[in-house]
């Protein structure tokens, strides 16, 4: 609940919730991809 | 503009776009860096410098409908502190890029050009200029 | 930060108001959520513009796409992509007179707030903290009542003229003379709406070659009839009288532009409570500095007349200041005394000049005698001439009420703006979803408030406005409180860092 209120998506449409979750969760996962094969 | 947190919001945001861009796995850090500047200076000159009005009816009749962000802000007054964050900003991104693209040529020319898109705009002289 | 009284000698009463900065964290997270829903406003314009959602405002059809835009399709952006997603939290129909608690039509919507349903059920009983009856005088029983019924059925409910010419009847003129008796001044008129009384008299006080210096946050009406005027307009910063003594001095010595011809008037406009801030004017420095440097003042009573002062009479009698160092008292009957409309009062000569000078006088019709009547009941229990001490009684637990539900407030966390003194109680959300949450959130619990979020606000001081009225009992409060607690809880609101332990 937290996270859907602070984030801003607790308005949004449940196509638009899903969109922006998966954006941000492919970026997190290519963040932490990177972070891996750099470090 | 200058309202709490706006600043530091900005400069976070950009640093959010540059480790989103450095993430993707094949992209060199000259190319990030110079992404990072070409996006920055794109939505800065989308947001400032060409959508009009204001995204919500205002009491003013109607003024404000043909002026652009920026020139709305502090209600026109120039040298302000909003102002000149807005405009060193832009030039303290080129500098970055242009050292971690190693001063590269082709590099150069297309940062030198984007950053030129967001500082004309924002010289007095062009202020209501159409 | 706090700011207690001011200079000592001015002020008979401690002035405490306070505005806690916004947590830095939660101003940046703030703007990331506009950010995000600005983002996603973008994108479900790009998908109306290209048809692949279907678009239910009103737009131009193609042939008239050459001509002048009709829709300003972008000042509707924050309308259509903001507004729209929470604003089940507004316009909420109820089923009777906004009292203490009320009766809620219920309503849903299948396709996200763009239509609503009713379903035929009422939510009963649902404690009302959005609405402004301070004094608790919007009741469908009781004195009030049965007088305006009785002048219902004697005078009916239309006028159908103005004041100028056949529509003035007597219980105008009994009611202006109580209103100017009840304010302590020479003389008073009365017009049938708050905002025109604003928006149509500023004009015929001030003109051309006049200044009006006018706080930033004053009421849109002033704002509007300021306009109107054709003056000249300096506003000055909320509150703030160094603000203000540096626009007077400057008026006085600069004089007008290119010419410096001295300004035929200077009128510094003013409100006694700021409804969305809840802070109370400094009255006392505002008319040191009317005196000073030889401005008018013209007061805007709207909230604090009724809610206000020992004995109701507004932010005048709450300072202990005499209701003739202010040229122009303005006030509305739709807050404190459960009518509409609003009034002028000051000395006689402005008052016969307006009568025939202001707009209203001339073009509006005449308040409606029901109205009137309402307010003349509520104005005499209030000034105890029917005989009880019902009206000294409800000011004074108004006054109790708001001291306390301030201080509740602020032990348990929340970040609460304004005066301990005024009965608007603005509770900061500050992030955009926090805003629709907690409108749903404590309508889940059977309590309705007001929830205001940007462009009426800054952008990141969204807030929640109750109104306290003196019906509200106190076992409504704690209940309230306890409500408002444990949402605060789930919602994570309670960000103050002054927190005051109990």
């Amino acid at each position: 609940y937290q996270y859907l209120l602070i984030t801003g998506i607790y308005v949004l449409e449940p196509w638009e919730k899903s969109l922006f979750n998966s954006i941000l969760f492919s970026a997190i996962a290519m963040v932490i991809y990177t972070s891996y094969v750099f470090v | 503009m200058n309202s709490r947190g706006m600043w530091l919001s900005y400069v976070l945001g950009i640093g959010l776009l540059h480790i989103i861009l450095l993430s993707i796995p094949f992209a060199s850090v000259p190319v990030v860096w110079t992404l990072t500047n070409l996006i920055h200076n794109l939505c800065m000159y989308l947001l400032l410098h060409t959508v009009k009005g204001t995204p919500f009816e205002t009491p003013d009749q109607g003024k404000a409908r043909l002026l652009t962000h920026w020139e709305q802000m502090d209600y026109g007054v120039q040298f302000t502190a909003s102002r000149k964050f807005l405009t060193i900003t832009p030039i303290v991104l080129y500098i970055l890029t242009s050292f971690y693209t190693k001063y590269d040529r082709a590099h150069f020319v297309v940062n030198t050009v984007s950053l030129l898109t967001v500082l004309i705009p924002k010289l007095p002289q062009l202020h209501g200029v159409r | 930060g706090r700011t207690a009284s001011g200079d000592g000698s001015l002020y008979t009463r401690p002035f405490v108001e306070s505005f806690e900065e916004t947590p830095m964290l939660v101003a940046v997270l703030t703007y990331m959520g506009y950010g995000v829903l600005t983002i996603f406003g973008y994108l479900r314009d790009y998908l109306r513009h290209w048809k692949i959602e279907r678009c239910y405002v009103a737009r131009e059809k193609e042939e008239q796409k050459d001509f002048v835009p009709l829709y300003q399709d972008f000042e509707n952006f924050y309308t259509r992509n903001l507004y729209m997603r929470i604003r089940d939290s507004w316009n909420r129909p109820i089923c009777g007179v906004p009292g203490a608690k009320m009766d809620l039509m219920e309503r849903t919507s299948f396709d996200y707030n763009l239509t609503f349903e009713y379903t035929g059920r009422v939510v009963p009983d649902v404690i009302n903290l959005g609405s402004y009856n301070y004094l608790g005088f919007a009741e469908n029983t009781g004195p009030c009542a049965d007088s305006a019924a009785e002048v219902t059925m004697k005078y009916g409910v239309g006028v159908a003229s103005t004041r100028q010419e056949i529509g003035n009847l007597d219980t105008h003129e009994e009611m202006e003379k109580l209103v100017a008796k009840f304010l302590g001044v020479e003389s008073a008129m009365a017009f049938g709406m708050g905002f025109a009384t604003n928006s149509m008299n500023i004009p015929a006080l001030v003109g051309k070659g006049c200044l009006i210096l006018s706080d930033e946050l004053n009421h849109a009406s002033l704002v509007l009839g300021a306009r109107l005027s054709g003056s000249t307009i300096r506003v000055f910063k909320h509150n703030n009288m160094q603000s203000l003594e540096k626009l007077l001095r400057e008026a006085i010595v600069l004089g007008q532009p290119r010419t410096h011809r001295p300004w035929k008037k200077i009128l510094i406009v003013v409100e006694g409570i700021y409804s969305m801030e809840g802070s109370i004017v400094r009255l006392p420095e505002v008319i040191a500095l009317k005196k000073r440097y030889r401005a008018y003042l013209y007061l805007d009573e709207a909230h604090s007349i009724g809610a206000l002062g020992q004995r109701g009479r507004g932010v005048v009698d709450y300072f202990g200041l005499d209701p003739c160092d202010v040229d122009v008292m303005m006030g509305t009957f739709t807050k404190s005394f459960g009518a509409a409309g609003g009034y002028i009062a000051g000395k006689r000569e402005l008052i016969e000049y307006l009568r025939s000078h202001s707009h209203s006088a001339v073009y509006a019709t005449s308040m409606s005698p029901p109205v009137v009547e309402q307010i003349l009941t509520s104005m005499k229990c209030i000034m105890g001439e029917d005989g009880t001490t019902i009206g000294c009684e409800r000011v004074r637990q108004l006054a109790e009420s708001t001291v306390y539900f301030r201080k509740r407030l602020r032990e348990l966390g929340f970040i609460i703006y304004g005066n301990n003194d005024s009965p608007v109680v603005p509770m900061m959300l500050y992030m955009p979803a926090k805003i629709g949450a907690f409108g749903r959130e404590m309508l889940k619990r059977n309590i309705g408030v007001v929830v205001v979020g940007f462009p009426a606000t800054p952008i990141i001081e969204s807030r929640a406005r109750f109104c306290i009225s003196a019906a509200h009992t106190k076992d409504i409060l704690d209940r309230a409180l306890s409500v408002i607690s444990e949402v605060g809880d789930l919602l994570q609101l309670k960000y103050s860092r002054h927190r005051i332990q109990s």
